[in-house]
């Protein structure tokens, strides 16, 4: 959904 | 992805690679906390979940993947070979607290109320914290190998060149912030202040690792 929070970061 | 994300990330790499010579070429683990050591493969392993559920990049996996494997050969190699080396009596700091402290945070304020978004929160206060039983040995025992200092060293530079990418991400992509990464950021890199500052003054001199 919308509200997932991505974390590119390792 | 910028410079000093890539230059953390190397850096990060080359610590690991660092321990794991010194452990290779001493056969031996004296000096290394073997308690940091499982709590960073704790950290990844629960940082690391997303492998499963989500892809951002050959690079992000292919780096995931080595973290989390050199994390549990590490501690395989503690445990296993060279146990002999490793005297548990000076590796006395109380981890309980370190992941209690983390869990409490993590449950107060993840970003999302998901177990993976959960996880995540965790793992980042528990990397955070996660050398402070190697400081304290260290502290302890008032010295290291120069091995061991450029490993403590390469593993606090990460987290500060991290801080620098957060910087640059802010000005760049229309002030991108991660308020969990910055505050567990400035802590960890707090924590190596006195150790960045005996690292400059003696190793980088030539001289060991000891405290005043």
């Amino acid at each position: 959904d919308e509200d997932d929070v991505v974390h590119d970061e390792l | 992805m910028n410079i000093f994300r890539l230059s953390g990330d190397l850096l990060h790499l080359a610590s690991i690679f660092i321990l794991i010579a010194r452990l290779h070429q001493t056969k031996s683990c004296a000096g290394i906390s073997l308690k940091t050591q499982y709590l960073y493969l704790l950290v990844f392993a629960t940082r690391y979940l997303d492998l499963f559920l989500g892809f951002v990049s050959v690079y992000n996996t292919l780096m995931k993947i080595f973290f989390l494997a050199s994390s549990g050969y590490i501690v395989y190699l503690m445990y296993s070979p060279l146990k002999a080396s490793y005297d548990k009596s000076l590796d006395s700091f109380r981890v309980e607290y370190i992941i209690a402290f983390a869990a409490v945070v993590a449950l107060a304020f993840p970003h999302k109320y998901s177990v993976v978004e959960v996880l995540w929160s965790f793992s980042i206060y528990l990397e955070s914290l996660a050398i402070i039983p190697q400081l304290f040995q260290m502290t302890r025992t008032g010295e290291a190998d120069n091995i061991t200092s450029h490993y403590v060293f390469a593993l606090g530079g990460y987290r500060a060149l991290y801080m620098l990418n957060w910087f640059y991400r802010y000005y760049t992509e229309d002030n991108y912030v991660d308020y969990i990464s910055w505050i567990a950021g400035i802590v960890q890199t707090a924590l190596y202040g006195d150790f960045f500052y005996i690292y400059i003054t003696r190793v980088l001199k030539g001289k060991s690792f000891k405290l005043p």
